[in-house]
Order: structure tokens, then sequence, then C-alpha cells
């Protein structure tokens, strides 16, 4: 079936809008409630002056995640996919024009919350970051592994609940490194803000490579 | 696509099979790490005396589940999807055909870890059990609302966290119900034991009502 050459055509004509304007785009995934919007809000609470924003969200149904973006007063767009399971590039293209980003910004896509279909989905990101969080179990690199493989980085959040979980970092990320042995880690809690610092001095590298 | 045309051909013989023997099988269904896997074994150290259960898995890579579910002394067979982002009527049939279950038993299938595409794919079960965790956020039914649509029950897990994470049970209950007014909810942690007699007695009830 060619629905993946088709998209790959797509994201390819994404990738070059956001290099042409000198744009960053991130591809947020995970496991329903990793925390991606929780995330969000933190990081743009933190960085909304220095760093222009623009956040499109993914969900089957409901605005309820892209109203907790608008309410940090950064531009959002809810995308619903209804029985659909992933972002498509075709859509992100879509929400690209309807939100029309200014050069240097800084575009964070929250894919639906899925461990598997959206890792065959290229959507023209500069990186992909998965977000585990310690109340999932650390073996899910090795159950899940494509999303692991096809992605930059791999955020392990809830780090304020480890006393309460048997979930083994150094476990976790051995079996990341088993699957991509080029994976980077941060270890944070969106909530009490342990780890942000690390986050967004990755989110600031990203940034300065794509000028 | 007539996927589901032929899914449903292949669910309707299993459900042949299921009645004519009087065995009663489950599918569990939730996101990654909710807690299917901890439920199994928890489930099947208390019952395996009385009742004769067989456990069918679904992932996309490894046998972490099957092996921890063999522990248990408990039969099971574990299907590898690859790709594949839900199990199908058919990946059940020819597991069937080698789990070979005894008359009257009780057959768990746990799928994939996906609340989005599972939902589409009846696999023969007399009843479909939605987990969530207290750790991914009350807004689930709503924004993944087909899964909650086709589940009988909703177990509700992990509740031993409860204090440390800001779940509301009323919240998600009422927004389950928003999008199945029929589902029922039990409360319970898979770890600590709290509610298992609850859904024991929901086990034993499905049971008597096959025979
Ligand atoms: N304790 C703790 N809770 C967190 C943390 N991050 C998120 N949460 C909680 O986890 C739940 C889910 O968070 P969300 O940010 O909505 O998760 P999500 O990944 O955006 O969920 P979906 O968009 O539905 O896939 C909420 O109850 C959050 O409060 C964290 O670092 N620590
Ligand atoms: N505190 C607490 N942890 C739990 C409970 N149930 C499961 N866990 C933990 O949650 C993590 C994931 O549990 P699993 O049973 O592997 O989850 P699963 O749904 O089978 O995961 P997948 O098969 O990968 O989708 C593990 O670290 C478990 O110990 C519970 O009731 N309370
Ligand atoms: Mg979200
Ligand atoms: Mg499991
Ligand atoms: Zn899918
Ligand atoms: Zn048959």
């Amino acid at each position: 079936r060619d629905i993946l050459g088709k998209n790959n055509r797509s994201a390819k004509h994404n990738r070059f809008h956001f290099e042409e304007a000198g744009i960053t785009a991130l591809n947020l995934v995970s496991s329903p409630g990793s925390g991606k919007t929780t995330l969000l809000e933190a990081t743009l609470k933190t960085i909304k002056h220095q760093q222009h924003c623009y956040v499109i969200e993914g969900d089957q149904q409901t605005t309820h995640d892209a109203d907790r973006i608008a309410a940090t007063g950064c531009e959002v767009v809810q995308i619903n996919t209804g029985k659909g399971c992933h972002l498509d590039a075709e859509m992100i293209h879509r929400a690209l024009h309807q939100l029309n980003p200014q050069p240097h910004a800084l575009v964070f896509i929250e894919n639906v919350g899925n461990l598997v279909c959206p890792a065959m989905f290229d959507l023209g990101e500069k990186a992909r970051v998965a977000i585990i969080s310690v109340t999932e179990g650390d073996d899910k690199p090795l159950k899940y592994p494509d999303m692991f493989e096809s992605s930059q980085l791999c955020i392990i959040n809830k780090i304020d609940l480890l006393p309460y979980v048997n979930f083994s970092v150094a476990r976790a990320k051995a079996f990341a490194h088993q699957v991509n042995p080029k994976i980077e880690f941060i270890e944070l809690s969106a909530t009490s803000g342990q780890g942000m610092d690390e986050w967004l001095a990755w989110l600031n590298n990203l940034v300065n490579a794509s000028h």
C-alpha cells in the first residue's frame, strides 16, 4: 500500500517549509497520559517570552489538550483524528497553513497517545521525542521498539513517583539502547519541575542548530 | 476496505467455538502499562485451583508478558504483531487451536497496549474490559471514546497511587458514562489487592452466565 510512500512525500514537503523558514518542529509521542500536555504547559510558561512557539495537538476526540495549551497564551490548532490512531504529514501540512508560524519559531506537535502507529508516520519533524512515564513499567522500549528506534530523545517523566513504583531507570535505558544505541535520555517531572533545565537546554541546542 | 467485515466473520466463528464449549473469553484492553499483566498474575494466582484458565498475550515484540503468565503455572500463547497495533480475530482463532482450551474454561486475551485501534476489532469475546490507571489522567474516556463505548467493564487500576496524582474517580466515571451509559466500574489495585474481591465476583458471574 502506498500510504507510507504518500506520507513520506508530504513529510518532505513539510520539512522543506520548516527548513526554509528556520523553524524547529518536534514530534512528541507517548502512551496516553504519559504527560505530553503537562510537559508542554510547563515548557511554554517558561520560554514564551524568549521563543515564539506554536502547538499542533492530535487526539481522537475533544479539544481538551488544545484548551490547556491556549490557556498558556500559545497559539494552537487541534486536529481530531476520529477513528484514526496517529497524525500524518498531510494533517500537519494543513495545520501549518492554518497557524502560519513565524520564521525561527518552535513548533511542537503533540501526537495521538499511542506507542505503536505514530512510529511509521514521518511528519517532517526535526526530532522525535518519546516520553515514557515511570508508572508504565520499564519494559516499554523492548515491547514497543519501533517508537524508540525512531526517536532521538527519550524523556523519562513523572520521576517524582519513583518512590511508589517498581520502575528501574537503568533497565529502561538499557532496553532503549538495545533498540536504538543513539537515543539520548532526560529524566524529569513535568509537575515538580525536576529536570526541566536539562530539557530546556536540549531544546535550546536544537533551535540554535536550525539557524 | 473489507478488513473489518472479514474480521467480524472470523470473530463470529470464534464466538461459535466459545459458546459451543461453554468457554468464557475476555478481551483486556488499555494503554501500555496500565496493569493488564499484573492484574492477570494476581487473578490467576487466586483462582487457578477453582477455574481452568488460559491466556492469549498480544504484543508488538517480546515474550515478556507470556513469561510472566507462564510463571503462574497457567497455559499461555504469545502473539507478536510486529508493526501491527492490535490483535484480530484470525490471530485469536489460530491461538485457540494451539491452546485447545477445555470446555467451561476461562480464556483471557491481553490485547496490545493501545487505546485506539483494538476498539474496532471484535475477537469473539464475551466481554471487553478496559483498564485505566489513575496515573494516566481522568480525561481518557472522552479523548479515546471508541474503546470505552465498546467495553462492558472499566477497571480503574493503581488506586494505591491516588494520594500522589490529581485523578478524580468521579470525573473519570462521569466521562465514561457520557460515552457509554451502561459501562460498569471496579476500582482496584492489582499490586495491593484492594478491590480484587469485586473483580473476582464479577468474573464469577460472567463465567456462571456462560453455562
Ligand atoms: N506525578 C506526576 N503526574 C504527572 C506528571 N506529568 C503529568 N502528570 C499527570 O499525568 C496525567 C496525564 O497527563 P497529560 O499531560 O494529560 O498526559 P498526555 O500524555 O498529554 O495524555 P494524552 O494527550 O491523553 O495522551 C495528568 O493527571 C497529569 O497531571 C509528572 O511529572 N508527575
Ligand atoms: N502502584 C501500582 N503499580 C501497578 C499496579 N498494577 C500494575 N502496576 C505497575 O505498572 C507497571 C506496568 O504493569 P503491567 O502489568 O506490565 O502493564 P500492562 O498493561 O500489562 O503493560 P503492556 O502489556 O505493556 O501494555 C509495572 O511496573 C507494574 O508493577 C497497581 O495496581 N499499583
Ligand atoms: Mg495530551
Ligand atoms: Mg502486559
Ligand atoms: Zn493503529
Ligand atoms: Zn476454528
